[in-house]
């Protein structure tokens, strides 16, 4: 049930560049990135593909990222997948299959070159199976210790390179949610299956729906706010199973930005004491199982300040929450707890709408800058000099040529926001009439009717 | 929603998270534009990625056969004037519209709802034990006049605020209901007049309830639109 991708290491919308002197490699073939992963592995000669996910076309390459002459270039067209034997800087069991391009021993002495017999003359010499290349670190004879080397000195025969194990080359801290390292094996030794394949398990965490959880390849993660960082495994009959990890001694856990008074972003740095839901419910204690029995104990959750009662966000939902006193509601969102300002301050301030504001300030109250009025990137700007000649639309200062009643904007160097408000604030003598009008007569086209039958159907 | 029943609103949405959790309400504005409050969002440039909303089903959980439902991926959110509150999120592709989807009318610009009409909230909310809380709930509220509001308020309300009158029987908005519509009756057609908002306490008795004031905003939606 193991996918041949397993073996590769996926880097999306990527192409890799050969210089021109190199060999050309063979012609793209017909065939799913499962199919092409097949065939590279069957390849003695293949260490990489290009997958073409529009075309269906595959391209088998004879190096990867770290082959000399090379380089990695952006191209939406290509996912690009490499043997992970050849990319590792750790090693899986003893290292028989690691393919990297370490050269020096763990004393630091350089590795003496495979093909020569000098200072040290030995009988691994290169063949296209064995993988002994260049000077790089190998395991040519299962030592216990990992991948070694002839030494250059020729006092030292050879030495073991010191390469940690997958494992132990990177740690993690609180619940291992930022663990980014390259295991891939559960800790009864069960193959992971990719994140982005959905056999043999289905399972909701598909790569592109949590960009941010770095669901690459098969590698252990923790999306959830588990225990641990885990895996979906191979096997049909396991669902899923943890990892071991390292627990770092040496680093730091990630600072959070700690808040008391409001949250910010999902709110995972709060720490203040809001205890009720807005219905006013009192929420449960975490080291509480009643009413609600959950896995969100204090004691496997260091990080996360899981104190008394208190509202907190443990697992990166939207808003702080917790487990309520109500039997029957299981969980709130705190969301009665107000969000830190998190704008820009604002230096100059503007009359009216600012439509006569001629200051120099060029960013949006979140700080993005502004796109120069006269430019056509990255929006092509419906309103410019051109059209509005009077306006004194000058470089990129925040202006209103519109009379926007929300004050002085710009169009943005945000390709995703084309436009925004400015970090300028109404002057405080500045009076704006009210708002609040009689009502006119209104009329609407094409909106706003419902079928009144399933209102009462309803009910 | 607290002390509603179960109901028709076409142009409420349920907002998803990754998980597929019902978390806040909107409203369909456009049929590309649904329009929330920024307390649901975790910041103005949040990756939504994996976030949808679901329209077009009474249920909050609908099971898979719903043939009406409709869930769309959503694309980008955008925050409104500071002090709005508001922000607009783009789907992924339009909204086909049904008798079960319909797009709420938006208020003319600075347009003032007067005291006493009807309105609507609706949401799959927190009932607090009134109603089914597996299926969309409609409460009916009227509008109170600014300057009543203001007193009740000891003069702390605000312009972009607008009320509703206080009830006997608690009847109001409850967490999970935040950023749906407050809808309101006007020449026969329906207006997204509030935007449901966070509070302190859930349909407080005796006490007027505020919302979002969206005809301060309409300028904003509709250069939102405009520019894509």
């Amino acid at each position: 049930h193991r996918s041949p991708l397993n073996d590769f290491q996926r880097l999306r919308a990527t192409e890799l560049l050969a210089v021109p002197a190199d060999p050309p490699p063979p012609l793209p073939e017909r065939g799913s990135a499962e199919q092409c992963a097949q065939r590279c592995a069957a390849s003695l000669a293949c260490r990489a593909f290009h997958h073409d996910r529009q075309s269906q076309l595959c391209q088998l390459l004879p190096w990867t990222q770290h082959s000399p002459r090379v380089q990695l270039q952006k191209n939406i067209r290509y996912d690009l997948y490499q043997k992970k034997d050849y990319l590792r800087d750790c090693i899986v069991a003893d290292g028989t299959s690691y393919r990297g391009t370490r050269a020096t021993t763990e004393k630091g002495l350089r590795c003496q070159h495979w093909q020569a017999t000098t200072p040290h003359d030995h009988r691994f010499l290169p063949s296209p199976r064995n993988g002994l290349e260049e000077n790089y670190c190998r395991n040519p004879d299962q030592d216990k210790r990992g991948p070694w080397c002839y030494t250059v000195d020729p006092k030292i025969r050879h030495q073991s390179c010191g390469i940690k194990k997958c494992e132990d080359a990177v740690c993690m801290t609180c619940n291992g949610e930022d663990y980014r390292g390259t295991m891939d094996h559960t800790e009864s030794g069960m193959e992971c299956q990719r994140w982005d394949l959905q056999h043999p398990h289905k399972h909701p965490y598909h790569p592109d729906k949590y960009p941010d959880k770095g669901l690459d390849d098969n590698y252990c993660r923790n999306p959830d706010s588990s225990e641990r960082p885990w895996c979906y495994t191979t096997d049909p009959g396991r669902e899923r199973e943890y990892c071991r990890i390292r627990v770092c001694t040496e680093k730091r856990p990630r600072s959070l930005n700690i808040t008391t008074g409001c949250f910010r972003g999902k709110g995972e740095g709060y720490r203040g004491r809001v205890n009720v839901t807005v219905s006013g419910i009192p929420c449960q204690r975490w080291d509480a199982q009643t009413p609600h029995q959950h896995h969100f104990m204090p004691e496997k959750y260091p990080c996360k300040d899981l104190q008394e009662n208190y509202c907190r966000n443990p697992d990166g939902s939207e808003a702080p929450w917790c487990f309520t006193a109500h039997p029957t509601v299981r969980i709130a969102f705190c969301f009665h707890i107000r969000r830190c300002p998190d704008e820009l301050g604002a230096q100059e301030c503007y009359h009216g709408h600012g439509e006569r504001y001629h200051g120099h300030v060029s960013k949006t109250r979140k700080g993005i800058t502004c796109q120069p009025w006269a430019a056509q990137a990255p929006h092509v700007p419906q309103i410019s000099p051109v059209t509005h000649p009077e306006a004194h639309l000058e470089e990129n200062y925040c202006r209103n040529p519109d009379n926007d009643s929300h004050g002085p904007w710009c169009y943005t160097m945000d390709p995703r926001t084309p436009f925004d408000y400015c970090a300028v604030k109404p002057c405080s003598s500045s009076m704006v009439p009210s708002v609040l009008e009689n009502a006119d007569a209104v009329a609407f086209e094409r909106c706003g009717r419902r079928d009144e039958r399933l209102q009462r159907k309803g009910r | 929603i607290v002390g509603g029943q179960p109901g028709n609103s076409p142009w409420t949405v349920s907002i998803r998270n990754r998980a597929g959790v019902h978390f806040c309400g909107g409203s369909l504005v456009k049929e590309q534009w649904v329009i929330s409050t920024r307390q649901c969002f975790s910041s103005c440039g949040a990756d939504l990625a994996g976030y949808k909303v679901q329209l077009g089903t009474l249920f909050k959980d609908p099971g898979p056969g719903d043939p009406v439902q409709q869930t769309i991926p959503i694309t980008r959110i955008v925050c409104g004037p500071s002090e709005s509150q508001l922000v607009m999120l783009k789907l992924a592709r339009p909204a086909t519209l049904n008798r079960r989807v319909a797009l709420i009318c938006l208020p003319p610009e600075r347009y003032v709802v007067p005291a006493g009409t009807i309105c609507e909230i609706a949401g799959w909310g927190e009932t607090r034990g009134t109603a089914d809380g597996s299926v969309l709930n409609v409460a009916r509220l009227p509008v109170l006049a600014h300057g009543e509001c203001n007193t009740a308020l000891r003069g702390r309300l605000k312009e972009g605020e607008l009320c509703t009158a206080p009830l006997r029987a608690g009847v109001g908005a409850c967490e999970g209901d935040y950023g749906g519509p407050l809808a309101c009756l006007t020449a026969d057609c329906w207006v997204l007049e509030g935007v449901i908002t966070p509070s302190r306490v859930c349909a407080r008795t005796d006490q007027p309830a505020l919302f979002i004031r969206v005809s301060l905003y309409v300028d904003w939606i509709h250069k939102v639109m405009k520019m894509g």
